[in-house]
């Protein structure tokens, strides 16, 4: 099965 | 002061219900702009972004920005207390550690109010950038909610294709494997059943269909989705409420090893 992506790989924390 | 008057008060109840499978605790923030929350599903994959516009309220005043942390399920069980017709009132204090909702029958003959106790959240904001999308489908909510349904009944993901002929929803599981096909449609009696499909070229992508299942919680607030999707980006899944503003819900793709 695929590996999940994490939304802080995208996007960054402000 | 906070005071937010909602004469669709059922409005605020469907919100709820399209967020609190996603997310336990936020941070409602309010400010001259209206009234929105971000919040991250606690695996860190989905994000749930959340906007009505001070003008879409028969009443908004906000005196200074304020951010209440509220338990969603808490929430809900609240505003499941207020008719289907009755207007909604949020009201703050500054500085008090709780939220009153109060509820108006049409016809006010009844009202009723319900403090909340608010909570402090760690909040974590995610800096989005605008972005050009490959491809953005735009189709009936409900066609939307049937194909994420039907094909979580055959496998876990589903691989999202969007080319000329169509979007193509794709899964495999143990029992066999499943491919939907919508085809680009403009020539419906209603603009609402229209399926639509703006492609700069062609996407391919995986996700999770539990999350898309969540998401599709969102349905009784619009007749219609937009799904932006570009390769290496979350998907975005938005669904516009009428004259207020959105609820958008943001996914990260699978990738494969």
């Amino acid at each position: 099965t695929p590996m999940q992506n994490d939304l802080e790989e995208f996007y960054s924390m402000v | 002061m906070l005071e937010l008057r909602l004469v669709q008060g059922s409005l605020l109840k469907k919100v709820l219900d399209a967020m609190r499978e996603l997310v336990n605790d936020a941070n409602f923030d309010c400010s001259a702009t209206g009234f929105s929350l971000q919040a991250m599903d606690s695996s860190h994959v989905a994000l749930v972004a959340l906007l009505l516009r001070s003008e879409g309220f028969e009443h908004y005043r906000c005196d200074r920005n304020l951010s209440m942390g509220m338990n969603l399920n808490n929430m809900s069980k609240m505003l499941r207390c207020a008719g289907n017709d009755d207007i909604i009132t949020i009201k703050a204090d500054d500085g008090t550690d709780s939220v009153t909702f109060m509820f108006e029958s049409p016809n006010q003959d009844k009202i009723a109010d319900f403090e909340m106790k608010l909570m402090d959240i760690d909040s974590e904001h995610l800096g989005i950038p605008d972005a050009e999308y490959q491809a953005i489908v735009r189709m009936p909510s409900s066609e939307f909610a049937r194909i994420c349904k039907d094909l979580s009944s055959i496998g876990d993901t589903v691989v999202i294709s969007v080319t000329k002929e169509g979007v193509k929803f794709s899964t495999a599981g143990d029992i066999g494997t499943a491919n939907i096909v919508c085809r680009q449609n403009k020539t419906v009696d209603k603009p609402e059943e229209a399926t639509i499909i703006e492609m700069q070229e062609p996407v391919s992508l995986t996700f999770a269909l539990r999350y898309l299942n969540s998401f599709t919680k969102a349905t009784p607030l619009s007749d219609t989705v937009t799904i932006s999707l570009s390769s290496e980006l979350p998907v975005v899944v938005e669904y516009k409420i009428a004259e207020m503003g959105y609820i958008r819900y943001y996914l990260a793709p699978k990738i494969e090893e």
